[in-house]
């Protein structure tokens, strides 16, 4: 549950409007904050929104934090 | 198989990012 509440902490750090979803444009608002290329942020998005449908869900941000956090195949 | 490699390198990225949010977390109280 510490991952849990660690990755709501991250959502609401993308998602500065509580929307309750992540957009390219929020993740462009990060470059800057993060040592990372507005590429790179891209990518990040793209990967992340694994029904490339625009919107990065809470569920598919903690699915990709949890695979970065302990593997794949961990739900 | 360059489609390994570019999953390979979104991984890298994907790490970088998720590294970064956890050093932004520390310290903060």
């Amino acid at each position: 549950s510490a991952v849990l509440e660690k990755t709501q902490d991250f959502f609401q750090i993308c998602d500065v409007e509580g929307k309750g979803f992540i957009t390219r444009r929020d993740m462009q608002r990060l470059h800057g904050e993060f040592p990372l290329s507005a590429d790179e942020l891209e990518n990040v998005f793209d990967t992340l929104d694994m029904d490339h449908n625009g919107y990065l869900t809470f569920e598919e941000f903690s699915s990709g934090f949890s695979e970065f956090m302990f593997g794949p195949g961990v739900p | 198989d360059p489609n390994m490699k570019g999953a390979a390198a979104n991984e890298g990225v994907l790490a970088n990012f998720f590294n970064s949010l956890l050093s932004k977390k520390t310290g903060v109280p």
